[in-house]
This record gives C-alpha cells, sequence and structure tokens, in this order.
C-alpha cells in the first residue's frame, strides 16, 4: 500500500523531519529536499517510493565520495592521530583500532597523551592490557608532546608496523588547548618527516550541529583527515556527518558500535542510509 | 543573530507601512531555523512556533515601531517559559544520609560532575561521600579516586562487585561516619541497553534514592528527547544536570529534555575543574539559544 502512494507536500515534509531528525543540519536538508522536488519533475517518479529510493541512493552518492580505507605510509610506522573533544569516544576507538589491527598482524603501539585527565593514562593501560600491545607513557602532568616524541623513538626501535596517539578531551574553543595539540601535531611532523597518517576526529552521534563546529575548528588547526564516529549503537544517526563530508570534504572511515573490543567497524555509506531511514 | 535576521525581515517590510500576517510567518521561519539549528527538537519547535504565532500576529506587534523587538521578546519568553524556574533545590533527606544517583549516557560528564556535586555540597556544610558504581569502564573507578583525593572527599569502592551491593555498603558506610550524603557515580549507559537499565533499576532499588540526576551533554542532538524520555519511565528522574556549557553548543537540548519530560535543569557544567558547577539560569539559556 506504502508504495502506490502519490508524490505531495506531505511527502516532502515527511522526509525533512526525517532527515532534521536524524541531526542532518536544517541547511543541507532543505537543499536535499529541494533537490529532490527537482528531480521527481524532472525523472518523472512516479510514487512516494521512487523519491525515497532516490534520496536515498543521492545520500549514498554523497558518503562515497572520499570513501577509502586508513592510509598506510610507504614505511612504518604509520601514525594515527586522535582528536576531538571531551568524552566522545577517543580512548576506546583507539583500544578497539589497535585490536582491529593486531588481528590482521600489524605491531601496534599505543601513545597515552593524555597527560591531564584523571586516570587517562590508567585506562588506556588497562586496554593495552587486554588487546596485548604495549603503551607509551610518562607521569601525570608531563607534556603530551614528550609522549608523542617518546613513543616514536620506540616505534622505530621496536619496528612497530602502526603507533596511535591517544589526546585528551578538549573543546574547540579553548584556544590554549588547541595550541596545545598544533604542537603535538607539530612534534610528529618534526619526527615523521610528514603529517600524521592520519588525523581522526572522534564525534559522538549524539551531537547536534556542534559537531560541524568542532570539525571546522579542529581541520583548521591540525587538519582533520577523517571522521571516527562512535556511538552509533544508541538511537542517534549521526546526520551531521553529511554537512561535514559535502562542506568540509572530511571522509567518515570508521563507526564505533559499542564498548567492547569488537565494536568496530569501517564505515559503510549503505548501511549508514539504510539505518537511517529505519 | 536571530535579532539581526528579524531586522533584516522587518525593515524591508516596515517600508510598506503595515505589518501583516504573511510578514510574521517569514519572521517565524526564522525562529524555526534558528531553534532547529541549536538543536532544539523538532517537534518542540513546532509547539513553540505555534505558541509563539499566537501572540506575534496580536496587537503588539503589529502596530508596533520595532517588531523585531516584540518578536524576540515574545520568543524569549515562551522559551523561558519551557525552561522552567531555575530552581537547584535538591531533595534533602530527614534523615541522613541523602543519596545521590548519577545516571546517564557514555561520556556525558558523570563522574566529573559527581565530583563538582561532593564539592559543591561540601562547601554547603555537609559531609559527602562518593561511591563507585562504575564496575565496566577502565579505570572508572581509579577515576573517581583522584577526583575524590583532589578534593580530600572520601570515595567507597567495593572494587567490581554488583553495583546494588556498593550502593548498600556505600549507605551504611555513610551512616556509620556520620557523613550525610552519598552521590552515586553509575556506569554510563544507553538507554536501549535492558540490560543496563536493569542495573540502574536495580541499584534503584536496593536503598533509597533522594535524588536522581540524569547528566545531559549540551551539546546533544535530536536524540536528546528519546534518551530522556526513555530514561524518565525506567526510573525516578528527579531532574538534569547540563554539561559542557564552556562550549559553543547552542544547547537547544536544554528546551527539549525539559518540554518532553517535565522534570528541571538543576545544574550545568561549565568546565572539567571540580567549581565549575552552576545553578542553571533559564533566561540565559533561553539567550543562549536564541544566539
Ligand atoms: N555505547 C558506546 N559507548 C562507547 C562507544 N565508544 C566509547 N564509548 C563509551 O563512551 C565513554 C567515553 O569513552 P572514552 O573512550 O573514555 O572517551 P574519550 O573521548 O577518550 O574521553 P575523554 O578522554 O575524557 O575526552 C566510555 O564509557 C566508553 O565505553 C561506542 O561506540 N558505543
Ligand atoms: N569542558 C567540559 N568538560 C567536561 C565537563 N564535564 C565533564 N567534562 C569532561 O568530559 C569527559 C567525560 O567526563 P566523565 O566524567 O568521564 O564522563 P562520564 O559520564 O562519567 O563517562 P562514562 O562513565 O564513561 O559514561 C572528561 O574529559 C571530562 O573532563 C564540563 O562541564 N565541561
Ligand atoms: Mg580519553
Ligand atoms: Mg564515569
Amino acid at each position: 500500500l506504502m508504495s502506490r502512494r502519490g508524490i505531495d507536500d506531505e511527502l516532502f515534509e515527511e522526509l525533512e523531519e526525517l532527515l532534521v531528525r536524524a541531526d542532518v543540519s536544517i541547511h543541507t536538508t532543505t537543499r536535499l529536499v529541494e533537490e529532490l522536488r527537482e528531480a521527481a519533475r524532472r525523472e518523472k517518479l512516479r510514487d512516494a517510493e521512487g523519491v525515497r529510493a532516490y534520496l536515498r541512493q543521492e545520500l549514498v552518492n554523497l558518503l562515497m565520495e572520499g570513501h577509502r580505507p586508513l592510509t598506510q605510509p610507504p614505511t612504518p610506522p604509520a601514525v594515527y592521530l586522535f582528536v576531538g573533544v571531551n568524552g566522545v569516544g577517543k580512548t576506546t576507538s583507539i583500544a578497539k583500532l589497535a585490536h582491529l589491527l593486531k588481528r590482521r598482524r600489524q605491531k601496534v603501539l599505543l601513545a597515552a597523551a593524555d597527560t591531564f585527565r584523571a586516570a587517562a593514562i590508567d585506562q588506556l593501560e588497562v586496554w593495552g592490557q587486554r588487546v596485548g600491545v604495549d603503551v607509551i607513557r610518562q607521569k601525570e602532568g608531563s607534556d603530551p608532546a614528550a609522549v608523542v616524541f617518546d613513543a616514536l623513538q620506540a616505534a622505530r626501535a621496536r619496528r612497530a608496523d602502526v603507533v596511535l596517539v591517544d589526546t585528551a578531551g578538549r573543546l574547540h574553543t579553548k584556544t590554549n588547548l588547541m595550541e596545545e595539540l598544533r604542537k603535538v601535531h607539530r612534534v610528529i611532523e618534526r619526527e615523521l618527516g610528514r603529517p600524521p597518517d592520519e588525523t581522526l576526529l572522534v564525534l559522538d552521534a549524539t551531537t547536534g550541529q556542534n559537531a560541524v563546529s568542532q570539525a571546522r575548528t579542529f581541520k583548521d588547526a591540525v587538519n582533520v583527515t577523517g571522521l571516527v564516529l562512535a556511538k552509533l549503537d544508541g538511537t542517534a544517526k549521526g546526520g551531521n556527518i553529511l554537512t561535514i563530508q559535502n562542506e568540509l570534504k572530511i571522509p567518515i572511515l570508521l563507526v564505533g558500535t559499542g564498548e567492547q573490543l569488537d565494536a568496530i567497524e569501517e564505515f559503510n555509506p549503505k548501511q549508514f542510509v539504510d539505518a537511517l531511514f529505519a | 543573530s536571530l535579532t539581526d535576521r528579524l531586522q533584516g525581515i522587518f525593515k524591508g517590510l516596515r517600508n510598506r507601512g503595515k505589518l501583516t500576517e504573511p510578514d510574521v510567518n517569514d519572521a517565524l521561519r526564522q525562529v524555526r531555523l534558528a531553534l532547529l539549528e541549536a538543536d532544539v527538537n523538532f517537534r518542540v519547535v513546532k509547539e513553540l512556533i505555534a505558541a509563539i504565532k499566537q501572540r506575534a500576529i496580536g496587537q503588539e506587534v503589529l502596530q508596533s515601531l520595532t517588531p523585531e523587538q516584540h518578536v524576540i521578546k515574545i520568543v524569549h519568553e515562551e522559551m523561558t517559559k519551557l525552561l522552567g524556574e531555575g530552581e537547584a533545590k535538591l531533595q534533602i533527606a530527614a534523615k541522613p544520609p541523602t543519596v545521590i544517583m548519577l545516571v546517564g549516557l557514555q561520556g556525558s560528564g558523570k563522574t566529573t560532575q559527581a565530583g563538582k556535586l561532593a564539592l559543591y555540597l561540601r562547601k554547603q556544610g555537609k559531609r559527602p561521600l562518593l561511591a563507585a558504581l562504575d564496575v565496566h569502564r577502565p579505570a572508572a573507578i581509579k577515576q573517581l579516586q583522584v577526583v575524590g583525593a583532589g578534593l580530600d572527599i572520601p570515595v567507597f569502592t567495593l572494587g567490581e562487585q554488583d553495583p546494588a551491593q556498593i550502593a548498600r555498603a556505600a549507605v551504611s558506610h555513610a551512616e556509620s561516619h556520620t557523613l550525610d550524603v552519598v552521590i552515586l557515580d553509575t556506569a554510563g549507559r544507553l538507554h536501549v541497553d535492558d540490560q543496563m537499565m536493569a542495573e540502574a533499576k536495580r541499584i534503584a532499588a536496593a536503598v533509597t534514592v533522594h535524588e536522581t540526576l540524569l547528566v545531559v551533554d549540551a551539546m546533544t542532538g535530536q536524540d536528546a528527547v528519546n534518551m530522556a524520555e526513555a530514561f524518565t519511565e525506567a526510573l525516578p528522574v528527579d531532574g538534569f544536570i547540563l554539561t559542557k556549557l564552556d562550549s559553543d553548543t547552542r544547547g537547544g537540548a536544554a528546551i527539549s529534555i525539559r518540554a518532553v519530560t517535565g522534570r528541571p535543569i538543576k545544574f550545568v557544567g561549565v568546565g572539567e575543574k571540580m567549581d565549575a558547577l552552576e545553578v542553571f539560569h533559564p533566561d540565559r539559556m533561553a539567550n543562549r539559544i536564541l544566539g
């Protein structure tokens, strides 16, 4: 019955509500719905189901742009720097990625460069033990850049394939903290002779429009190369990544789907869009 | 800002003389955009716009020399009404200890706010005890212990035991040490995780909880309504602590959670330090959401 429904204003209003409630910005949503009306006329789409299918394909196409695997450098170690605001899932995502890469027989090293938050180093060390990888750390309160320097030296000495760098959560609006992050980024670039192979911004899927502001500011500060969308196992849809992909050209590379080590996947645009419409 | 946008609309119109209902509808479209950009829930925005429109097509606006001021004033008033009174009253038990339980999604700021609340209450002359009920997250207990040590406030733990057990033991520890407030820090949990919601219910049933506070990240988007509703149905949530308001997030989730549950926002977190806890001010929040 549903598929024989006609194309009317109510349909486009429903689709607008679906997108906005998935945290797609009203700006992006309005543009998408306008293009959809245009397409319905141009393609002579015959019913609601046709319109829905067209929109879903448009979204998949949008998200396929820049879809790629994690960057592998010509010479090891690959260095992946994890950044983001407080509590989004950076530390846990690092543990999960370490587990995934270890199972692919890579030698992984973790750098505990969150030297600020209570028990942050302890948290990463527990994960390191569970995964079975070494954690390079210093005292709490030490300079994060110094920890990263240490980790890169250790990576060379131990012939590690990958270094995952954990940093403290920080609001993008705090200029001194963003400057600290720039310094960490510079140290990596200087020691490696190239920027980090990935600078991954971790976003919480429950975050609303502020995610776009976070992406913009972190990109300006440390050239974010990809997104990790964590907590997609909740009821939030993470639609703000459409705007981030579309306007900032930052691809989403990984998704977090739970608190266990195996709860990480490479981003799958079709699966993501299916979940938006579920 | 919204004021600028409305000024822009009305400036174009005033030159034509009298303000009409279609003009007000243009203005309301801008208000709707501003609220959605601020993460206010889609359906709450619908209701808010309807309430604003009722007043905005009245004479006070249509005959005003500065209609944008009037519309802003109405929007601000309707939002402040929805946000409720700034009432940070915490339920204090007739017979101590008062038990406060913090719940919420992963990473919302519960452990940090537990420390802040403990400090706030000690400054009011209370003798608080922090209780480590997160037996899931790696080093969660250590995190609370470091927080407590930094404040010189005791932290009760039984290590990785059943959290309901820990709650009971923490309360009796408080009784025997004349500590008069117990703050239960619990694990982050999804409202759709049946096992974890069952755990929260077991904790709430194990001791008399005088105050259940849902800790919500101020940057939460449209999902705020789903999770606030679910938590409030499962547990006797008395109010909210809205965290990370030191960011530039507009914080529309504040309106959504209050509108859909009727519970008040009692405190706001404005930083990572232990003194970064403030009483909630609805009018300041309305200003912030309007942007
Ligand atoms: N359900 C769910 N929870 C997650 C996911 N990723 C992380 N978490 C949880 O979110 C909380 C915060 O995770 P962390 O890894 O400590 O976040 P963080 O960004 O390192 O936090 P800070 O270092 O304090 O800024 C923890 O309780 C995690 O278990 C996910 O994909 N799904
Ligand atoms: N900027 C800012 N950061 C905050 C605030 N409250 C907490 N945080 C930070 O947010 C992150 C998460 O805080 P936690 O207290 O660990 O959150 P949680 O809810 O206990 O996390 P789980 O136990 O994993 O669910 C940490 O980096 C805190 O320092 C706040 O008001 N402002
Ligand atoms: Mg961390
Ligand atoms: Mg916690």
